[in-house]
């Protein structure tokens, strides 16, 4: 079982490569991509290192190879299967955000228990539903992924039918730890937060 | 100079504990907190060693003396001054959201260069401001972080008001990377959707 922490750090190598792709870079060593992640070189040669060979000491790595290969094994597939509970602030903020689309996350559907919210589509193409649908539509349209938007107070609830309904994964904002059998992601910018003023600390020195 | 994957680890350490303490719990392994991770329990002796001793062997970390101490070394200080750049979902979202408040982080106002929403409050006691005033604001009021929750399009301009005026670190939600001398961190949901879906792909086996 690979730690979290690599599958962590092996997203970012991923996402880097993808910039380094956009930029038109075709090789890069191990010691610039640990210079532009802010990690040791000898880090990244070893979580590679579980996955194979990649790269010839001296010569680097080809990033789109790589790019390629680190997709494979962190799961891009074509297309995820999406719904939002809750279409609130962080619903219409990630219902309207175009990364999402562009990297293959598919949002089917949006819903709400607030009545002046059902029937409206708060994107393009995204309807707001009746919460009371959400089980069946998850298994009608072999749904993977939740996305948590609700208040706290309401977020167990919700990961409980979209369990039932068979979702294979949640993605949590809600400020609570929730009990389920599939994995959870949860978003707290407060540890972005954290991690940004550690950071000013440190500089002041 | 700690590397960044430290002071990320580090934070998690310092939220964990305060969930400990929120729980009771007075004493705790390193076993049982690498448990609660998702590491190894040396990665997270080595990191504490660079900062002295914490614990002895075998009888684990006292978790208020633990929580205490990190958050001398990450900075926790009473309260981080913060103005919110763009008064959208993203912005109404976190201008509503607790848990700020909770953690010491105080948003003392939001910017918006649209018309309708200058003069009216995102959340009580968070007035909306014309982003021209952005600059003496910041100075007037020695504020420390900036969220940038703008357009892409705008972001880099904002971030440039927000260095005149004195700040010393930002938290950007706009999908670009802003060139700044000061600490950015960026919040990304596509890199947590990429954490999760790899973790479901690595459980399918
Ligand atoms: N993790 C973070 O960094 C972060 C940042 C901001 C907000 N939040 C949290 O995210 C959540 C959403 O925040 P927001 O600003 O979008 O709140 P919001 O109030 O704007 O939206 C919540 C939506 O959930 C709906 N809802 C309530 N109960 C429901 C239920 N049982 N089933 C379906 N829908 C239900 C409401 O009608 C509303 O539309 C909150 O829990 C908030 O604390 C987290
Ligand atoms: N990082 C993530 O995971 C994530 C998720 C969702 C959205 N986003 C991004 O966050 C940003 C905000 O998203 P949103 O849904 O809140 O958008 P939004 O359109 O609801 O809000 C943007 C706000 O910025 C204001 N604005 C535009 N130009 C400005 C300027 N020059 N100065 C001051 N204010 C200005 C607009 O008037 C509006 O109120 C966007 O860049 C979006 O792509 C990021």
């Amino acid at each position: 079982k690979i730690p979290r922490t690599v599958s962590k750090r092996l997203v970012s190598y991923y996402m880097c490569l993808e910039k380094l792709l956009d930029e038109g870079v075709e090789v890069i060593s191990s010691e610039e991509l640990a210079r532009r992640l802010d990690l040791k070189a000898s880090q990244i040669r070893k979580d590679l290192s579980y996955f194979g060979e990649f790269g010839r000491r001296g010569v680097g790595y080809k990033v789109e190879f790589l790019y390629n290969r680190i997709g494979e094994i962190i799961g891009v597939q074509k297309e995820w299967k999406i719904v939002l509970v809750g279409a609130g602030n962080i619903g219409r903020a990630i219902a309207n955000y175009a990364a999402m689309r562009e990297r293959g996350f598919k949002i089917l559907a949006a819903f709400d228990n607030d009545p002046q919210k059902l029937g409206t589509e708060i994107a393009p193409g995204i309807l707001v539903r009746d919460v009371r649908e959400l089980e069946d539509f998850v298994r009608e349209n072999n749904v993977e992924i939740g996305i948590v938007a609700v208040p706290a107070e309401a977020a167990q609830e919700v990961a409980e039918r979209l369990e039932k309904g068979g979702i294979v994964g949640i993605l949590n904002f809600a400020p609570v730890k929730l009990k389920t059998t599939v994995p959870v992601e949860n978003v707290d910018i407060t540890a972005s937060l954290r991690v940004l003023t550690f950071e000013i600390v440190r500089r002041r020195g």
